[in-house]
């Protein structure tokens, strides 16, 4: 199947990795050599000088990231046995905003149409994109309906025309909003996997896309909250990525290689996405009898 | 140590350096030993704290101790140890010390940072965390 293909080219690419990479090489964080944690050990090692400094993370950005350490690692700071998933690494990006229209239309709600870009110079050569989300943070629950359903619209526009690339048709698809969180927060994720695979896959640094997002209400909502438009934040870009090379953890890939005579080439491997996928769930109930 | 103990009872007794149930104690209970110890690090201590959210404390923890002469299987030494040991007591050759107290096992650990850019990335690393000594 194509996910333990997968498997297989991971597991050999990383040995080749391992081969490859020379530790001893200390690379200086700001470059597009490793990412993370590594450089600034290295840089601390070499010249004595402290880890790494820079710009300031959005705050909602920390907060959802720190909300999804706890769901994925232990108080001592340990990957939770219990993952399912296939990616180690999780990156989420603050858009810089190119434009922005907004304009309030009675019958679907507010209509906004932001020009954002995403920088993703970070991604380094050994991420292996999985999967790609918009984040929309409200901040303001009181006025986003609990369930509505939204439209939301994407139109790439690419930095610079390439003449590889085909100028991409706009996209739009609806969903059910579904707000993650009960509490004062709420995120709302929009899985965008299949339009921005190829650009990320491409290694791009960086991505120009321009969103509309309407909700339309719940027609039992009270009048009230029906008048009262909906303050949406620009959306961040989460990126699931796995990373290939020998110093991240592939814990699950020895998690799942121990069952692996429960799959046979007919068999679906482990998810790529979190837990929910309902073959990934059929397995383990086989496994179970 | 059969010999080695009748060897030493031979000797004089001085009264006041010599008492038995201390001598006798350090071949029952090795000091000193090779073994796990914690070490709990925040990294506010490094001041990383401004780029490491998460985890706040990290227990990498070290290996520390002495290599009894004969590690056999306690440890999950291999044998090239044992070897080791015999050229270090022999002293066939002055720069082979005697083996070391290492970490044999690790565990994994997730860190949240913030990059250079702003941008938040959650990464999971292998080996971070000894779970296990072993001499070698």
């Amino acid at each position: 199947s194509q996910a333990s293909r997968e498997e297989a080219q991971i597991a050999t690419s990383a040995e080749l990795e391992s081969e490859a990479e020379p530790w001893s090489l200390p690379q200086l964080p700001g470059g597009r050599g490793r990412s993370g944690l590594l450089s600034p050990l290295f840089k601390v090692l070499c010249d004595g000088s402290g880890g790494a400094s820079g710009l300031q993370a959005d705050s909602g950005a920390l907060r959802y990231m720190k909300r999804l350490y706890k769901v994925y690692a232990t108080k001592e700071g340990i990957p939770k046995s219990n993952r399912s998933h296939l990616y180690n690494t999780v990156r989420l990006f603050t858009p810089s905003i190119q434009h922005k229209q907004a304009s309030v239309d009675q019958a679907t709600g507010a209509v906004q149409s932001v020009g954002l870009q995403f920088n993703l110079d970070r991604v380094t050569a050994v991420e292996h994109p999985l999967k790609s989300v918009l984040l929309y943070t409200v901040s303001d629950s009181a006025s986003f309906p609990s369930a509505a359903q939204c439209m939301c619209h994407l139109v790439w526009t690419e930095p610079e025309p390439s003449s590889q690339m085909l100028p991409r048709p706009p996209h739009s698809f609806s969903f059910e909003s579904q707000p993650k969180s009960r509490k004062k927060y709420k995120w709302v994720e929009v899985d965008v996997t299949p339009l921005l695979q190829p650009l990320v896959a491409s290694a791009k640094r960086s991505i120009q896309v321009s969103v509309n997002f309407t909700c339309v209400r719940d027609q039992l909502q009270p009048p009230s909250a029906r008048d009262s438009p909906i303050s949406l934040v620009p959306p961040s870009l989460l990126l699931y990525l796995n990373d290939r090379s020998a110093h991240a953890y592939h814990g699950w890939y020895s998690l799942h290689n121990k069952g692996s005579p429960l799959q046979g080439p007919g068999q679906r491997g482990p998810s790529a996405c979190p837990p929910g996928g309902g073959a990934a769930r059929a397995v383990r109930s086989r496994h179970r009898r | 140590g059969e010999d080695t103990v009748s060897s030493e009872l031979q000797k004089p007794l001085g009264p006041a350096a010599f008492n038995l149930s201390e001598y006798f104690k350090q071949f029952l209970f090795p000091q000193n030993e090779c073994e796990l110890h914690d070490f709990r690090l925040s990294f506010s201590q490094l001041k990383w704290d401004s780029w490491i959210v998460a985890p706040h404390r990290y227990n990498p923890r070290y290996c520390k101790g002495d290599c009894p002469r004969a590690v056999g299987q306690r440890y999950g030494s291999p044998v090239h140890t044992m070897v080791q040991n015999i050229i270090y007591e022999k002293q066939l050759d002055d720069s082979v010390p005697r083996p070391s107290c290492v970490p044999a096992q690790y565990s994994p650990l997730s860190v949240l940072t913030v990059e250079p850019d702003g941008s938040i990335a959650y990464k999971e690393y292998e080996d971070m965390i000894a779970t296990k000594c072993t001499c070698r």
